[in-house]
């Protein structure tokens, strides 16, 4: 346990301090703006104890990014769920689809990896054991069109929500950003505002390359949020609070499982606890 | 970059006087955040900056016209040392088949990696087969049985399996009644915390006896990379280290991190998604790329 329960800032403290932050994977640059914040405040709360001031300050730069996911604001609403490979992408959305057709939404997939092999099949299994509708092509086929076929589907059938799996790839590769932008652009001609959400999946055990990752996707494409998973293991998934700082991007969901129900509403709260457990 | 600050601090610091223990502590704290912000762990990068600091005022440094330079050629050569020093291979056991098992967390490329390895062993001149033994994750059997197809390589699988074990002895009879070799066994990604799926391993690894368990781990791992790997090595015991998607642009401090903690080598690395991109692990290429 830290020694920070006593109010004051020794320089044992300071160091254990950036020692837990850093080890949360908050970065030297994130880590070091934290204790910053955290002595001037420090300086006017004297008789606060410093693990609460500290808490205070990180939930300052998350709330700053803070917005939940609201799926109704749009009909269809259309989700784009992107990142790079084996993050989580395709549990995430059948963890997404199953939380909506529970609140009685009609929802339809679309697989959109058409590259990787077995991932149409996948989400086929996910999609079935749920009873909710896959929209696929054969593998190889072009992901922009099964997203227009997809996207008719959903205009035919009334559809409330559209979620749109792709293939996993690293923000290094130009094409493939590229292909990403050509399905989003698809979606915008057809929708209206589409799409209506861009979530990045990060994995919580990924270190400051997640950064790098939500810059590029985010410049590229335009991300409105991000799903954080694999919080089930050891990782605290602290690459968050620099993203929140440097983008602004919030995060909305976090994964906690492989299992269909592993999904929660991101509580920033529960989070920076955690950090400190 | 790094090079440029320790040159600016060390001609300043020499400018002012020797070089000390002392007061090298501001260049080899420059040292500390690369390695830091390299995803290295903290407290293999704390081991490591002590590890450095009596070489780093040693006669060359203290005499060099570019002492930064000097103390970066240091830092260079004592990863390189710490990574094994050497390119290290997989070796094949006097009795054949060779066993190699994969193991390693959610998505870090252990199906992949695993066609890597067959088609490498392929274009060797063996015949390999692999093992579909992930019987949880949904279509992870058709995933492994694509990759072997578009290989021309054998894939062991049992659609009606519900126990890993069960599927890795049926298909080591079936290879060692035939000649295959290697064989190598796709394994479901687990959590070095859960204890049940820890244990499965264990216990595959009691009946299979495999010559060589991978630990496959992704490239972008952060801090994470030393309890897993503890885990990992400590409950299950792992052979090397395949780092995977190390084409994107991860330092890859998780490399030195994962072989500190478990003195094992990292043979291989995955540079793609494509079965051809897997090359051997260089311990010099991985000290630059760390070092930024
Ligand atoms: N423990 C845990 N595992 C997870 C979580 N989310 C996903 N996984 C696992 O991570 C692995 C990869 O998940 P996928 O959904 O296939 O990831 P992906 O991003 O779609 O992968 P690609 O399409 O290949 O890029 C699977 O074994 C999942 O079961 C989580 O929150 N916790
Ligand atoms: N860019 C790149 N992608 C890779 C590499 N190795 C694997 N992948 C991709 O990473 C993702 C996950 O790979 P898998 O082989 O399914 O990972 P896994 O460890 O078997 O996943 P689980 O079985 O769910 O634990 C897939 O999209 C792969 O194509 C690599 O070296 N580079
Ligand atoms: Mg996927
Ligand atoms: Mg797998």
């Amino acid at each position: 346990a830290l020694l920070w329960n006593r109010p004051n800032l020794s320089p044992e403290l300071i160091e254990e301090l950036e020692e837990t932050l850093i080890l949360a994977d908050c970065g030297v640059q994130t880590s070091s703006l934290i204790i910053t914040r955290l002595k001037e405040r420090y300086e006017n709360e004297r008789d606060v104890p410093s693990c609460d001031i500290l808490k205070a300050v990180i939930l300052e730069i998350l709330q700053k990014a803070y917005a939940p996911l609201n799926t109704a604001s749009f009909k269809p609403f259309v989700m784009m769920v992107l990142g790079v490979n084996g993050v989580g992408k395709t549990t995430t959305i059948a963890k997404m689809a199953n939380r909506l057709t529970d609140q009685g939404r009609h929802v339809i997939l679309i697989a959109g990896d058409t590259f990787r092999a077995a991932a149409i099949e996948q989400l086929q299994i996910w999609a079935d054991s749920i009873n909710v509708k896959l929209i696929k092509h054969q593998i190889g086929s072009d992901p922009s069109a099964v997203v227009f076929d997809g996207i008719q589907a959903a205009r035919t059938r009334g559809t409330d929500c559209v979620i749109v799996d792709t293939a996993g790839r690293l923000h290094t590769k130009k094409n493939l950003v590229a292909e990403l932008e050509k399905m989003k652009k698809v979606m915008g001609r057809e929708i209206q505002g589409a799409p209506h959400e861009t979530l990045l999946v990060l994995d919580a055990t990924t270190g400051q390359n997640a950064i790098q990752q939500a810059r590029e996707f985010h410049q590229k494409i335009g991300l409105t949020g991000i799903a954080l998973t694999k919080l089930d293991g050891t990782a605290k998934g602290g690459i968050i609070i620099s993203i929140a700082n440097e983008l602004s991007i919030p995060v909305k969901l976090i994964g906690i499982g492989e299992g269909i129900d592993d999904l929660r509403d991101f509580d920033p709260h529960l989070f920076v606890d955690a950090l400190f457990e | 970059n790094l090079s440029d600050k320790l040159q600016g601090i060390l001609k300043r610091l020499r400018g002012q006087g020797k070089l000390t223990e002392k007061n090298i502590g501001e260049a080899l704290k420059e040292v500390r955040i690369a390695l830091l912000e390299a995803d290295v762990n903290y407290k293999v990068v704390k081991g490591f900056i002590e590890r450095i600091s009596s070489k780093a005022v040693g006669e060359e440094v203290l005499k060099s016209l570019t002492p930064g330079q000097q103390v970066i050629k240091i830092v260079h050569q004592e990863l390189i040392d710490l990574m094994g020093g050497h390119q290290s291979k997989i070796q094949m056991p006097p009795n054949p088949p060779l066993v190699i098992m994969m193991v390693g967390l959610q998505g870090s490329g252990k199906t992949t990696t695993a066609g890597k390895l067959a088609s490498m062993f392929k274009k060797d001149g063996r015949r390999p087969m692999l093992v579909a033994a992930d019987v949880q994750r949904p279509a992870a059997r058709d995933q492994l049985k694509v990759l072997a197809d578009s290989l021309g390589v054998d894939c062991f699988l049992d659609h009606s399996a519900d126990r890993a074990e069960r599927v890795c002895r049926d298909a080591f009879k079936i290879a060692e009644k035939n000649g295959m070799n290697p064989v190598i066994i796709d394994t479901a990604g687990r959590l070095h915390v859960d204890k049940e799926l820890m244990d499965e391993l264990v216990q595959i690894k009691k009946k299979i006896l495999p010559h060589e368990v991978i630990l496959v781990a992704d490239a972008m791992t952060g801090q994470d990379a030393v309890t897993m790997a503890q885990e990992f090595d400590q409950k299950v015991g792992i052979d090397s280290i395949i780092l995977t998607k190390m084409d994107g642009d991860a330092r890859g401090g998780a490399a030195l991190s994962i072989r500190e903690v478990t003195g094992k080598p990292v043979k291989f690395i995955g540079t793609g998604e494509k079965l051809d991109l897997l090359e051997p692990f260089f311990p010099d290429r991985m000290a630059s790329r760390i070092l930024g």
